[in-house]
């Protein structure tokens, strides 16, 4: 719903990936496996 | 021009091994010498185009055939041993091959030879034959032994590279992802320091509105 | 049993090529057989091993070495033309073998054979031994020419998959760098609107403060 789709666009780029949140290898392989998708 | 030398067994002395020397310029078609030996005595004879032409019409054969078959049977020998039936005659020297099938033979061909006054020249010339192909085969083989040991130092070497590229493949995507983590957590680390004064700045509005 | 058949010149019948057959068990040096013939007669005699020690201590050569000189010389035939002289009286069925150095030619050895009785038997065992060679390198050019074209094969094979890891490798830099941009400048953009938010708060507040 929208208020769900507003926190996730305050919580993560639009390729998913959290603006707070450190990262790790699995994470942005996943993050980057999406980018391929969406590419 | 060509020249085989093969082994044959005549009908008549089947314990005596004979040697058959054949050769011919461009094509067997375009007719060939015919030598005969038991290493001892020898024959030989020349057979013309015209005679290869005329045989393979009376045996109502294609020509080409024809003279595909007589080279297996003059060159083969003891290399398809039972395929072809040679008998020679020393009063007439003529020699003869006939082809067996299952249960049939046909003569494939007839030659007139002439007896060779002095045998151990053809002897010779035969033998000399043999250790000059014994040592081009030998070359040959030293040839395709040198390509064969190139060839598999090469294929080593094009392995080696091909698996250092697969593991620096892989090294390169670890390093990459571990630089991008690093970059990236520097990045969110940043917004969150930004984010908190945000919220501070935010806190203080408030508060200085209360206040107001 | 090794056995060689090799060509030689004997000086007293330079012009008629003769053929030397050595046959040997385990080492040259254990004994040997040897046979000559000039496609005509034949003539064959046995080297005892006692011969050879004997001959060597005459010599006063290590045995090793002189049966190496020995091999080289009964075998090298016409492939080591001028290096050997050969001598042979069909009178006393003596074979002789001189080494010829720069200019001096010394005796490497001398040996007693027997008129063969029946020498086309002999002459048709050294040509189906040469045949017997041919077919037999002939089958190992084609072992070889097989074995060449399979490496062939698996170096192109080999090499080809290096040039796809190759392009993958440097496909998988270009790729995972033009991903990592894009997050990274998500983050920025996040960083930019922050510092924006951030500046527009400080002044808010700067001005409200005026105001106070």
């Amino acid at each position: 719903c929208p208020s769900t789709k507003q926190h996730f666009a305050l919580e993560y780029d639009r390729y998913g990936d959290s603006y707070f949140v450190d990262t790790d290898l699995d994470q942005l392989k996943e993050v980057f496996a999406g980018i391929k998708k969406l590419s | 021009m060509e020249k085989t030398v093969s082994r044959i067994c005549l009908a008549s002395e089947p314990s005596i091994v004979h040697f058959l020397q054949v050769s011919w310029e461009k094509t067997l078609g375009s007719g060939f010498v015919i030598t005969l030996t038991d290493g001892h005595s020898a024959w030989t004879g020349t057979v013309c185009e015209s005679e290869i032409s005329q045989e393979a019409v009376d045996m109502a054969m294609e020509k080409e055939k024809y003279v595909e078959e007589l080279r297996r049977a003059l060159t083969a020998g003891a290399e398809a041993p039972g395929a072809y039936k040679f008998s020679f005659s020393e009063e007439s020297a003529q020699l003869s091959c006939d082809k067996n099938l299952q249960d049939v033979s046909f003569r494939l061909g007839s030659f007139s030879l002439d007896k060779v006054p002095n045998p151990s020249e053809v002897i010779r010339e035969l033998i000399c034959y043999c250790l000059d192909t014994i040592t081009e085969k030998q070359a040959k083989n030293e040839h395709l032994q040198k390509e064969n040991e190139r060839l598999l130092r090469d294929w080593n070497d094009v392995q080696g590279r091909f698996e250092k590229c697969v593991s620096a493949k892989e090294a390169l995507e670890t390093d990459l992802y571990e630089r991008f983590i690093l970059v990236l957590n520097e990045k969110k680390t940043k917004i969150r320091s930004l984010h908190r004064l945000l919220n501070e700045g935010q806190e203080l509005e408030k508060n200085t509105n209360l206040d107001r």
